[in-house]
């Protein structure tokens, strides 16, 4: 494995998003994942629609809350194709789902893989750099008041609350870590990433890793 | 109604600062996490929980390391 590896240096991330005052964490990370194993394939870089899988997902609940879980598994059931965010803009609420006709083009799930790499955070490096960005379930109770710098401390595991897209780490440091894009918009933290700490399963962010096939 | 709103952010505020030095206290070297105000800041930590913390929590298979095959 490459001892630095981010996914952004191939231009196959999107620029952060702001999800505002909607618990709709879970719907940026899985959409986030979809976007850049697209490109990952050679297709140009496009922004999905995050408002689609939010009104669509009916498991889950909209700004409620939801889980990558629930809305990966109702992506590969239904192949509903996701269309670009031009065309069914975020709105931060829940609305009524949108149909398009089948015809209609868009990136469909072909299917995912989920584990837990508790204790085996360099495998996670492995599929990282495999599979592109992963979709993690994190605990962010303390990223309230997070202004940068590697997060080592406050952070438990096993008690995840939000949902993350895991797009790089480094490990040429005396601290290695992860790169991690959040939805909190580009003013928050290091211009909207997170880094923490690889090691110690800090923040759960190995607990529950999601990588997309298409 | 907007002293009491004025009064609920302040207590937000106060409370912030208040983590703001735990959390900062174990910051020990440079590329250590920092924490201070953010846009977040004037919300209590259950305000935030609620309206941002909202994924449920999935569990996995433990990952069982690469197939060998041949």
């Amino acid at each position: 494995l490459p001892a630095k590896f981010d996914w952004r240096d191939k231009a196959v991330v999107a620029p952060v998003q702001n999800q505002q005052a909607c618990g709709s964490c879970w719907a940026f990370s899985v959409i986030g994942a979809m976007q850049s194993v697209h490109a990952i394939g050679g297709s140009q870089l496009e922004q999905l629609s995050v408002q689609q899988v939010l009104d669509c997902s009916f498991r889950n609940e909209g700004c409620n809350g939801g889980s990558i879980s629930k809305a990966l598994s109702w992506l590969k059931q239904t192949r509903v194709k996701l269309v670009p965010q031009s065309e069914y803009p975020y709105k931060a609420k829940t609305g009524i789902c949108h149909f398009f006709s089948p015809s209609h083009a868009g990136v469909a799930l072909m299917n995912f893989t989920a584990h837990d790499f508790s204790g085996q955070e360099v495998a996670m490096m492995g599929e990282l750099v495999q599979r592109g960005p992963l979709a993690v379930v994190v605990d962010a109770v303390s990223w309230q008041d997070y202004l940068g710098g590697i997060i080592q401390h406050h952070c438990s595991s096993q008690y995840s609350n939000h949902a993350v897209l895991v797009v790089g780490y480094d490990t040429t440091g005396d601290i290695p870590y992860w790169i991690v894009q959040n939805s909190w918009g580009a003013t928050w933290g290091n211009e909207g990433y997170v880094y923490i700490k690889i090691g110690g399963n800090i923040c759960g962010i190995a607990d529950y890793v999601a990588a997309v096939f298409l | 109604e907007n002293s009491a709103e004025s009064h609920r952010r302040l207590l937000g505020l106060q409370e912030a600062v208040k983590r703001h030095a735990l959390l900062n206290s174990v910051s020990t070297t440079p590329q250590s996490a920092k924490y201070g105000f953010t846009q977040f800041s004037d919300l209590s930590q259950e305000e935030f929980k609620d309206l941002y913390l909202r994924a449920s929590t999935d569990r996995a298979p433990l990952f069982s390391g690469l197939k060998i095959e041949g």
